[in-house]
């Protein structure tokens, strides 16, 4: 229900009557005025010393309805490269986009001029950038345009909606996200306001765009006027809040400024929310202008509603915020937004957890469902890491699967959150599935993260495909984002819950378990909880659903005092089930499964160690005897006749005493004028017929007799003495290309064939180039061009000679 | 059918160096510095007027010379992406 409607402002502009979502002026007509606009301007709020820019094909900066609020330094021309950010005008005013867009956030009031912007008195500027080949650099120039004077950029763009791509930014564009909400608004970080996509009637999901489907950007969609989803609204879970838009034929739409100083009632899509979104932050902005771009994320999930919209989805999430796949946390309310930004306090700092990557390929059967598990700590042991609350979630995976489009992928909070990460989209075909692609969802905002994570993925064929070819998950993890105290409480949540996991006495020190005994009596006193318990938590009950509301478990408590204790069926990586206490015990530093906490008690071992079995321990390199086994990361013994060996037992490179290393194997060493037999396998006497001759010399086995060998004082011309593992002689070895007397290989030439020149140790060709400048040579002596032979015609010698 | 990638005739560029450094480095292997990349430090936007505007094939020649110099960390021809207004 909306609040009482504060009395409509008597303003002159002509298609003011017509702005339904925003008043009700006529009180016979139906008006939808939930999103509060009105209430915040009578708090004053109308978007003040705020700056927004509207990234998308220019701006109609002399439209009268914009010519007030137009400012020249938020606005840019990224396709001319100049700083006027006009439309290039044509007979179908193909470029009124951006227009249409800076209108609904900032026309002029009361200048009897069209419409009246939700941020009325705020700054509007626009960068003219779809105009031409959108690259990389041009998205990333248009994001990173004057950071610390732009607050709200509002881009209602994005990969194309057709139900089969998918695609993201770029790596600059990436790094001009990240730059922009580390660095812009000076530190504050900068505001991207997304379309969420207008894909609806080709079943595209906006999950496949990186750009909405990214933490550093607010993704809004859009909900008819009688709350019904519009034909073009796609779903997902990363969407975060909505506004009214267009819809049906038989629903009114948006009304705004258009191309060629003329208005329009006939706005639609997706692109009508995501600017409106942006003229109520500039409402929150002025009521608090020093909220981080966190900090707006965090009043949109506070303060938006489910308000009338209709979802079959609503659900409300472990944290107790109603949440849907079509609408994010529902309608935006720019009263509620303003109020509490008047009183907000910045949220703690944003821990990234890393969760571990499953590297353990799975099959996608078709017509069944595979989930994959996971039990994390959320980064319990890390204090920079540490994500107590959540906020944004992300899974990041490689799926390989001959239908892309046949897919649906979900993932299952500990708390139960269940949120969709892709749905079936019937127009994509691609084979290429998914490459390191990053789901988001904001769907378990607020909750705990540590527990229990599932991930579930659908194969539903939609037409027939073989049955040879199947879908595999490849890898997977997740990654959290949130923060290691609660974000709108001075006090943690820990210390201020009802009631703890029980802790045993004689581990706390007596101050702590005073002071945590105090916080039990005083909150005794609190309301009950009577839910439903965590299905790991023992007979005491428990003060919530979570996991972590337990006052004992079934199974093992996991975590400490300090950074809270959750319920779980078996210990995660780096514990090990302490039975007697019922709790989970870290296992030595290093192992990743152990029976004890001792260093000899591992039985597997964290990444990059190598776990020796007959020991116990994990070890960063194998001893001597043993070899480093790289797939199971193991270290194995080595052949009884070897004492060092690599890759297999029977590759030795030295050999135990009695034994001479021939080749990658250890042999019995033979006594003079014996030879070791191959069966069996043991020293002979060498036929009387070989002798201290030259020709004689040959290896005195009957089986390698090596007629080719000569045994020769030095090595001839051409040729060069070098080692030779496992021979007691040197060998002569051939000297290098174009080289016809040398010491050695590589830069150790000392005569060089017809038509090569010596120079430094090296042979380079005899021709020379006139155009050698100093940056070239620079160039050919930095990337060792004269070392390679496809490069020697590179004015080689030219540069040599130059120094 | 996946549709082709489209090369133009752009570039970005991490040189080391300085905005001064950029240019001399555009001036000497035939491109133009549109200057920096907004508001990344040390990448910059080359363009390179002898090149097919569009091309599904890859641009070669004097672009190796200057991905190899050393004042060059990194070197990236630009593709065109699809883009929608919504």
């Amino acid at each position: 229900q909306a609040r009482g409607e504060p009395h409509a402002q008597p303003f002159n502009d002509p298609v003011w009557p017509n702005m339904w979502y925003l008043h009700c002026g006529d009180k016979s007509s139906r008006c939808r005025s939930e999103m509060n606009i009105l209430a915040a301007w009578q708090r004053g709020y109308t978007g003040k010393n705020v700056v927004i820019t509207i990234l998308d094909d220019g701006i109609e900066r002399n439209h009268p309805d914009l010519l007030q609020n137009y400012d020249p330094l938020a606005s840019y021309d990224v396709n001319g490269n100049d700083h006027d950010p006009t439309p290039r005008y044509d007979a179908s005013n193909e470029n009124k986009h951006g227009t249409r867009c800076a209108g609904e956030v900032a026309a002029a009031a009361n200048n009897s001029y069209c419409i009246v912007g939700i941020a009325y008195n705020a700054r509007i500027g626009g960068i003219r950038m779809l105009d031409g080949d959108v690259t990389d650099v041009v998205e990333a120039k248009s994001l990173g345009i004057r950071p610390d004077y732009i607050d709200i950029y509002s881009a209602s763009w994005g990969p194309d909606d057709d139900g089969k791509t998918v695609d993201g930014p770029g790596l600059l564009a990436k790094q001009a996200f990240e730059h922009g909400i580390k660095k812009g608004r000076r530190g504050l970080g900068s505001i991207f306001v997304w379309a969420s996509g207008n894909g609806g009637r080709e079943g595209d999901y906006c999950s496949c765009d990186g750009y909405t489907n990214s933490i550093y950007t607010i993704s809004i969609s859009s909900t008819t006027e009688n709350g019904y989803k519009p034909w073009y609204l796609e779903e997902c879970a990363s969407t975060l809040a909505t506004t009214y838009s267009s819809g049906a034929f038989y629903e009114r739409k948006i009304v705004t400024t258009d191309l060629r100083h003329r208005c329009t009632d006939g706005h639609t899509g997706t692109s009508v929310s995501a600017p409106m979104v942006a003229g109520i932050i500039a409402l929150a902005l002025e009521a608090n202008p020093l909220l981080t771009w966190r900090d707006v994320q965090h009043l949109l999930v506070k303060t938006s509603r489910p308000v009338h919209l209709r979802a079959a989805d609503w659900k409300t999430n472990g944290a107790g915020h109603k949440v849907s796949h079509l609408y994010g946390f529902g309608l935006v309310d720019a009263d509620a937004i303003v109020v509490e930004a008047k009183k907000w306090k910045t949220v703690p700092p944003q821990h990234v957890c890393v969760g571990s990557l499953d590297r353990v390929p799975k099959y996608i059967r078709p017509d069944h469902v595979l989930r994959a598990s996971t039990l994390s700590n959320a980064c319990a042991e890390h204090r920079d890491q540490h994500v107590l609350y959540l906020e944004h979630v992300v899974v990041r995976l490689s799926i390989s699967h001959p239908r892309r489009g046949d897919l649906q992928i979900s993932l299952v909070s500990p708390a139960g959150t269940r949120s969709q990460l892709l749905a079936r989209r019937v127009f994509d075909h691609s084979s290429e599935g998914f490459k390191g692609w990053e789901f988001m969802t904001v769907h378990c905002w607020g909750e705990r993260a540590a527990g229990e994570w599932t991930l579930e993925i659908h194969d539903t064929p939609t037409q027939v495909r073989n049955p040879a070819v199947q879908g595999k998950l490849k890898e997977w993890s997740l990654l959290f984002y949130g923060t290691a105290e609660h974000p709108y409480t001075a006090l943690g949540a820990p210390q201020s819950r009802g009631r703890m996991l029980e802790v045993p006495a004689s581990e706390m020190e007596p101050s702590r378990a005073a002071f945590l005994q105090s916080q039990v009596e005083v909150a005794e006193e609190e309301e009950e909880y009577t839910g439903p318990c965590h299905p790991e938590c023992g007979d005491q009950g428990c003060d919530g659903p979570n996991a972590d509301q337990c006052l004992n478990c079934i199974h093992y408590s996991l975590g400490s005092v300090k950074t809270g204790r959750m319920c779980v069926s078996s210990c995660p990586a780096g514990f090990f089930g302490d039975e007697g206490a019922r709790r989970c015990r870290r296992c030595y530093k290093g192992c990743e499964r152990c029976v004890g906490r001792g260093p000899t008690q591992c039985t597997a071992c964290k990444r990059s160690l190598y776990h020796h079995p007959e020991m116990s321990t994990c070890v960063v390199l194998c001893p001597a005897g043993f070899y480093a086994e790289e797939r199971h990361k193991r270290c194995l013994k080595c052949h009884q006749s070897c004492k060092k060996c690599v890759g297999e037992a029977d590759k030795c490179t030295a050999c135990k005493d009695g034994f001479s290393l021939a080749g990658e194997s250890c042999v019995p060493e033979c006594q003079p004028a014996m030879y070791l037999s191959r069966e069996p396998r043991r020293c002979e006497t060498c036929p009387a017929s070989t002798g201290p001759g030259e020709e004689d010399c040959a290896p005195c086995t009957p089986e390698t007799p090596a007629p080719h060998w000569r045994c020769v004082p030095a090595c001839r011309e051409g040729f060069y003495p070098a080692e030779s593992p496992g021979l007691p002689n040197k060998v002569c070895k051939r000297c290098d290309d174009h080289c016809s007397a040398c010491e050695g290989s590589s830069g150790n030439c000392l005569k060089c064939k017809e038509g090569f020149s010596l120079l430094g140790g090296s042979c380079v060709t005899n021709e020379t180039c006139t155009n050698a400048d100093k940056t070239f040579c620079e160039m050919v002596k930095s990337n060792k061009l004269c070392e390679k032979k496809l490069f020697v015609q590179f004015c080689c010698q030219t540069c040599l000679m130059a120094g | 059918e996946p549709s082709r990638t489209v090369y133009t005739n752009h570039w970005a560029v991490r040189v080391r160096g300085g905005p001064a450094e950029a240019a001399r480095l555009a001036a000497a292997y035939g491109y133009i510095s549109l200057g920096q990349i907004g508001s990344l430090e040390n990448y910059y936007h080359f363009h390179h007027s002898r090149t097919f505007k569009r091309s599904t094939l890859s641009s070669r020649g004097p672009h190796n010379f200057l991905r190899m110099d050393p004042k060059v960390d990194w070197l990236q021809q630009q593709e065109v992406k699809r883009r929608v207004k919504r």
